[in-house]
């Protein structure tokens, strides 16, 4: 473990935390996408499919736990909880996501480690998590300004990848035969679809005004 | 090889 990693995990977790915040204290989710949260309670579920047949350590345990008990419970509470469903932007929200889970098993069948089932899944994931934000970023667009906790959920879900980016560099250079070139590449694309994002992140930052992103 | 060690990273 290293500390760009650390953050990442931390950064990662503040996401979902903001999220919750958000749900829970406005007891809404407009301009959160639900199908954005579907994906990655899939990129999750089909990431740790080693939960309970590799054991790493008990902060590796936890944190998967944490990741898959949260992102079903959003999905849940976006799919189930009435005052929170009524939020939902149904008809903003409608990139095919399906196309996506489509297209990154076709790859992952293609392109793994190694073709064993749970190589399979685990490169799917990873490729599924770089695009997962795409229905986000789309409502987004679609519902012009957004509401401070949801502009920094995405701003922190986007920061962690980019961590992770920095501890793949310095495990690159610290360990002899580490190489994780999926991740890798699929994390710079993840990054790179922030970038616009990020830019107008900063700009209302600095300008002190409401987050809009241009139609 | 490398790539036979468990995932250590979330």
């Amino acid at each position: 473990m290293n500390i760009f990693r650390f953050a990442g995990d931390m950064t990662h977790l503040i996401s979902i935390l903001v999220l919750l915040l958000k749900i829970y204290a406005t007891k809404s989710c407009s301009g959160i996408s639900l199908k954005t949260q579907e994906l990655y309670a899939l990129v999750f579920l089909t990431r740790y499919l080693d939960l309970f047949t590799d054991f790493i350590s008990v902060y590796n345990t936890v944190m998967k736990l944490v990741f898959i008990a949260s992102s079903l419970a959003i999905v849940w509470c976006m799919r189930m909880h009435g005052l929170v469903k009524r939020s939902y932007d149904k008809e903003l929200d409608t990139f095919r996501h399906y196309l996506l889970v489509a297209g990154c098993f076709a790859l992952a069948v293609l392109v793994n480690e190694k073709f064993t089932f749970q190589e399979i899944f685990w490169a799917f994931s990873i490729y599924l998590e770089a695009v997962a934000i795409l229905p986000q970023l789309v409502l987004l667009q679609r519902s012009g300004n957004v509401d401070n906790l949801t502009g920094q959920y995405i701003f922190f879900l986007g920061a962690y990848r980019a961590l992770y980016l920095l501890n793949w560099i310095y495990r690159y250079f610290t360990e002899v035969r580490f190489s994780r070139w999926i991740a890798c590449v699929s994390g710079i694309v993840q990054t790179g679809l922030y970038a616009d994002f990020f830019y107008y992140y900063f700009l209302s930052w600095k300008n002190n005004a409401k987050l809009q992103l241009p139609a | 090889d490398a790539n036979d060690v468990a995932k250590d990273e979330l």
